[in-house]
């Protein structure tokens, strides 16, 4: 239950300049970012789990560096919540 | 309890202990085809197993194919073990695959990290590493596709225990790579490499740990298109093909690298399919459609690996 509330967002980088701010995002290990997919290029979207006591600040950078992003999953727990029970219902 | 392989669901995830007993399940239904062989034990003991698919002989040339290396990527574990039913069941019926294994061994390491898979069900959901302590550090693990003796410790490989790419203190330091370097060293005549990954739709070739193409880039991008072409004919599933450096990042001591470098010629590694959605957590009712694609790829390649003799 360590993921409640965690969302993994997702960001289709438009520029260099992007990756150059998400590849700082990735260094600084404050805010304990796990990314799924790293900034690259602009070919391949980032995709980056983000704890919920994160979400607000990362978010908020991402916003004040104009850069777009979106909610790929809400809440992760509720996921795994989903898969746990399937899984549970599968083993019975 | 009579033991059947036909009552599995494929179509679920499943713990260790489930999938390696099914491992004998299906050892039992096709004795003559299936073996199941140790290949060592992992960092906290667990055996690591490898299903040798043949139809005889010593040491033929042969195919590798492992999943799950990273524990966290739990469809390709599940598209190892639906992969492993398919090649069984098809034995006999597909003529390709039936005239494949008349001259070729299959190898297929369906649980690449037994212990990180372990972790990622019962305490970790996202762990992706190795559980092996590192010395100096409250951080555990190895990134074990960072691990291997191909540019170790280059570009895109960590320093930092904590990180998920952490490469670890020296080349095969951890024991499931070890032990899959000894299997295929001491075999010697592996003809290709294939290593199963998620997520994001991706057939990549050597190299990761430098960014220059390898000598045969072009006839692995080659039978790299041809394998997605059918891999897309039945769900429509779009791939990119290229080497790992040029269409994720420079990633230094990868295993396909290593393998390249070894003198397997077509070593190659899929990231599986995500739909774009779910990432690591693709639902189960996705199993299936992932790994029918999936065969379809891997016996592409696989065929043009027996055709192309070396």
């Amino acid at each position: 239950k360590v993921f409640i509330g965690d969302q993994v967002i997702r960001v289709n980088v438009e520029s260099e300049e992007q990756i150059r701010l998400l590849r700082a995002l990735e260094q600084d290990t404050y805010w304990d970012l796990d990314f799924w997919l790293h900034p690259v290029n602009t070919e391949i979207p980032v995709d980056i789990r983000v704890p919920y006591s994160s979400l607000y600040a990362v978010k908020d950078y991402l916003r004040a560096h104009n850069i777009q992003f979106s909610v790929m999953i809400s809440n992760l727990q509720e996921l795994l919540d989903e898969e746990k029970a399937e899984m549970e219902e599968n083993n019975m | 309890m009579e033991r059947s392989s036909k009552s599995f669901n494929f179509g679920a995830y499943h713990p260790l202990e489930t999938i390696y007993s099914w491992m004998d399940d299906l050892v039992a239904a096709h004795p003559n085809l299936v073996t199941k062989e140790q290949i060592g034990t992992s960092y906290e003991g667990r055996p690591m197993y490898v299903l040798k698919f043949s139809t005889g002989g010593d040491k033929r040339p042969a195919i590798w194919v492992d999943s799950g290396i990273h524990s966290r990527e739990w469809v390709s574990q599940a598209t190892g073990v639906w992969t492993a039913n398919k090649i069984a069941s098809d034995y006999g019926t597909d003529a390709s695959l039936t005239s494949l294994l008349k001259t070729m061994d299959i190898y297929l390491l369906i649980l690449a990290n037994p212990d990180g898979y372990v972790h990622s069900h019962t305490s970790n959901r996202m762990w992706r590493k190795t559980r092996s302590q590192n010395s100096g550090s409250t951080c555990r693990g190895v990134d074990p596709n960072r691990n291997w003796d191909a540019g170790f410790g280059g570009p895109g490989a960590s320093t930092n225990p904590c990180s998920d790419s952490y490469h670890g203190p020296s080349p095969h330091s951890e024991i499931e790579v070890k032990n899959v370097v000894n299997l295929v060293k001491n075999h010697g005549n592996f003809k290709s490499f294939i290593s199963i990954h998620a997520y994001s739709q991706l057939l990549m070739y050597p190299y990761g740990y430098t960014c220059k193409d390898a000598f045969h880039a072009a006839e692995l991008d080659s039978v790299g298109r041809s394998a997605v072409q059918k891999l897309s004919s039945l769900h429509g599933t779009t791939y990119k093909v290229g080497s790992i450096c040029k269409i994720i990042y420079q990633a230094s001591g990868g295993s396909i690298d290593w393998s390249y470098n070894l003198g397997i010629k077509y070593s190659f590694a899929f990231e599986l399919r995500d739909t774009g959605r779910y990432g690591f957590i693709l639902p189960a009712n996705q199993i299936i459609p992932t790994a029918s694609e999936t065969w379809l790829a891997l016996k592409d390649i696989m065929e043009y690996v027996h055709d192309h003799s070396y």
